[in-house]
């Protein structure tokens, strides 16, 4: 089990640096095993340098960008095993639009890089329209869930109208 | 193995039978607040053999099953089946002779659960084992709830390395 | 101690249920007590029941629920004992259009009815666009702050544009 | 008793002299992630007598001193001063005997904090009731600070009572 999680750490650490630097468009991060000499005990740090910026644990960092960081580590996992399926859940919330625009295009890369089919939740404009299809769920009866698939140009027409 | 489609039946919100493609590359899920999309994910995750209760929100496993609105009388039991493409063959052995897998779980109050592949029935360590052995199953890394990200970047330092060690 | 804490939970729960049902346009909720008989030892537990739904507590409401609960909650505090600033940041993230608006409607309503100053971090457009005033913050140099007022007429044409 | 302007000097990501006037109504702060807008809130907070490094999301106090990029040199100070409308004159009566009241919190590496109101030094404590008196204060809920609401939704109940306590 300890040899299983240091080649583990070893490779997600790998991933996590190289995505971090894409997502950020520059600057490093890196991950550190602390707290005990036994892998198996010991606690995860993530230290990452935004660009320009001076090199500071993830709970120095502001809100989105420990977002952002935290998007290179789960990506980063996802690499080192990849799935037939990544389903995101709102992980763009907190994201301003140039951040969106990296996470997006991230997930256009990892599509192709990949076989994996991602299912992607979001309230962002920008998010939706960089969809491949896009379903809508409404609640037309209230307390009953209803799926519709949307077509996409008709609903870039309806936001933009808005 | 390829997830190609999802269909619910009776499932917290999704009361009248719903059906989702699952395509290739990018699909999105939009809607107001409160509409039933992150209950689409746990759907999913319920499919591959979930069995803590906390993790689909619920306090029990029954929570799953359409609770009734003001308008709509509850129902007795939930159904979720997800539709596999096998045609690469790489499911578990017993499991593995045919291109198109049907993976179903019902759920009826006071009953407990039942697992069936294909129309056989099977146990809920068969389900599990069949979605381990493609390295996704309902404790992915790959599957990241409403939340989440906020949890990992508020856990302490161990709580991660136990992340990392499920990744592994 | 234990009776200004009943005191306050009756004003709280009354200004709550107020503004949950402003907030979620219908429905109702309520606070309750829990877990102990002496209220200085019990447990605080939210109940809503959204428009159309069924009563629940608060955990098994969806994400932009639970935060729109919780903003009601949030504001019968300060009702109970009115402050002269508040500062909300980034608390409509997780919210869709149509409950953004509500928020902005109340937060209007509120600057009306009180002479408190609020303060509005936000990445939502439409929160941008019903403010009395705006401050931008950049980063032109990398990790030094600098505080720009924006011209709300200027800000929306660029918006537009973008 | 109004808060009418923040001014900022070596506080964190704003090391340069900077403004902030608090108008009537609602000010919208917006900006790129990480441009500091939540700093702008950690330092009223802290002229108002904060006294815990971890709600500044720091691990010491002299964290809030502006720590240099790689173009800058860090500094030794940091100063935040806020200026309040008093003509209803409602603060204590040692600090009540104007119509404007400035307080300043300044800080220095390795000598700690100092407070003053109008010129005149004055204990944390002081600071603190001033801001106590007018029902706002360092803790007060109507600071919602990035990622409360999500902590009020994860708390257990006993911790959401003892947040109603400290709004009683
Ligand atoms: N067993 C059940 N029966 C009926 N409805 C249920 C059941 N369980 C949950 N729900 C309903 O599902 C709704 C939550 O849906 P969900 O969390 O999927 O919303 P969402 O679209 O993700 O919203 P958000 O954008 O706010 O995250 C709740 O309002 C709840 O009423
Ligand atoms: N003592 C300090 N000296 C210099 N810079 C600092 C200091 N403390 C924090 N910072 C910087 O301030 C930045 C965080 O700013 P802040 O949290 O206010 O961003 P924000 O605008 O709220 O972003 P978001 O939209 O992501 O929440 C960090 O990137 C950090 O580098
Ligand atoms: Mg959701
Ligand atoms: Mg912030």
């Amino acid at each position: 089990a300890r040899t299983r999680l240091l080649s583990a750490f070893d490779t997600v650490n790998t991933h996590f640096q190289k995505l971090f630097t894409r997502l950020f468009n520059g600057g490093s991060a890196y991950l550190k095993l602390i707290e005990a000499d036994d892998p198996l005990e010991s606690g995860l740090e993530i230290y990452a340098q935004p660009p320009g910026k001076k090199l500071s644990v993830l709970s120095l960092l502001s809100g989105g960008e420990q977002t952002l960081t935290s998007i290179a580590l789960i990506f980063g996992m996802f690499l080192t095993n990849p799935a037939p399926i990544c389903v995101l859940d709102e992980v763009d919330a907190p994201l301003d639009e140039s951040n969106v625009d990296r996470y997006c295009t991230l997930l256009e890369d990892l599509a192709k890089e990949t076989s994996t089919r991602f299912v992607v939740i979001t309230h962002h404009r920008m998010t939706m329209a960089r969809m491949d299809r896009l379903y809508g769920v409404t609640m037309s009866e209230k307390g009953v869930s209803q799926l519709v698939s949307v077509d996409l140009k008709q609903h870039e027409l309806q936001l933009e109208a808005a | 193995m390829h997830f190609k489609k999802l269909k619910l039946t009776g499932f917290k919100s999704f009361v009248e039978l719903t059906e989702f493609e699952i395509g290739k590359g990018l699909t999105g899920i939009v809607g107001p607040n409160g509409c039933g999309k992150s209950n689409i994910m746990e759907a999913l995750r319920w499919a591959m053999g979930e069995n803590s209760p906390k993790r689909m929100r619920s306090s029990g496993m029954e929570d799953v099953i359409f609770a009734g609105t003001e308008m709509r009388p509850p129902r007795n039991s939930a159904e979720v089946t997800l539709f596999l493409d096998n045609s690469e063959r790489t499911a578990p052995a017993e499991l593995n002779d045919s291109d198109e897998l049907e993976v179903v779980r019902k759920i009826e109050r006071d009953v407990g659960s039942t697992y069936k592949v294909n129309g056989k029935v099977v146990r809920m360590r068969d389900v599990q084992l069949l979605f381990a052995d493609s390295s996704v199953g309902s404790h992915s890394p790959a599957l990241v709830s409403q939340g989440r990200v906020a949890d990992m970047i508020n856990a302490k330092p161990t709580q991660r390395r136990m992340v990392l060690e499920e990744a592994a």
